[in-house]
């Protein structure tokens, strides 16, 4: 899948 | 998720109810910048633009949920209501936060990782997020003596981002793909404006003193 982005972050 | 990043999102949310707390059982809001919780609405809702598109965790979305709540509750409390608004320092909190607002927008137009609307609008927010405290500091340093919970919020809204930080550090190591530079460089920027702040803090601690800051 797509790399983990910072994007699941708060 | 890693324990520093949990730790850093407890610590955001134990500052958020600290400043409720406050807020409520005080029903004051002096010493608090209505500008810097305006800035953290700005922030939340620029970020979270992706809370109904893209489901991450139910965790994920119900902490998004609670700080934009919470932080609108907030403003709005010192604007509306009625026992509350009349103990803002208006007179102290005068950081011009719109000029805030504009740098970091237009440095989301020039800094970004693809030029696309939600990924300039998260850039901006993790930019505003690393200022937004400023009006805060310069109205404490206004405002010379600071309560007890007033300083507990600063701290650990400072403290939240130091955690982060350490969150990076372990994803860089443990995640290969990992693209961190404009958060990390943000936040590192942001923590750093808390330095001063740990500084008098951590002595005041020590001394059992009552937190003064230097006007």
């Amino acid at each position: 899948g797509a790399p983990p982005s910072i994007k699941d972050e708060l | 998720m890693n324990i520093f990043r949990f730790a850093g999102d407890m610590t955001h949310l134990i500052s958020i109810v600290v400043l409720l707390l406050k807020i409520y059982a005080t029903k004051s809001c002096s010493g608090i910048s209505l500008k810097t919780q305006e800035l953290y609405v700005i922030v939340f809702l620029a970020r979270y633009l992706d809370l109904f598109t893209d489901f991450i965790s139910v965790y994920n979305t119900v902490m998004k949920l609670v700080f934009i709540g919470s932080s609108l509750a907030i403003v709005w409390c010192m604007r509306m209501h009625r026992a509350v608004k009349r103990t803002y320092d208006k007179e102290l909190d005068t950081f011009r936060h719109y000029f805030l607002v504009l740098g970091s927008f237009v440095l989301a137009l020039l800094l970004h990782e693809k030029f696309t609307f939600q990924e300039i609008f998260w850039a901006f927010s993790i930019y505003l997020e690393a200022v937004a405290i400023l009006p805060q500091l310069v109205m404490l340093q206004r405002s010379g003596n600071v309560d007890n919970l007033t300083g507990q919020y600063v701290f650990f809204l400072g403290a939240y981002r130091a955690f982060y930080i350490l969150n990076w550090i372990y994803r860089f190591f443990t995640e290969p793909h990992f693209s961190r530079w404009i958060a990390c460089l943000s936040g590192l920027v942001q923590t750093a404006f808390y330095a001063d702040f740990f500084y008098y803090y951590f002595i005041s601690w020590k001394n059992n003193a009552k937190l003064q800051l230097p006007a």
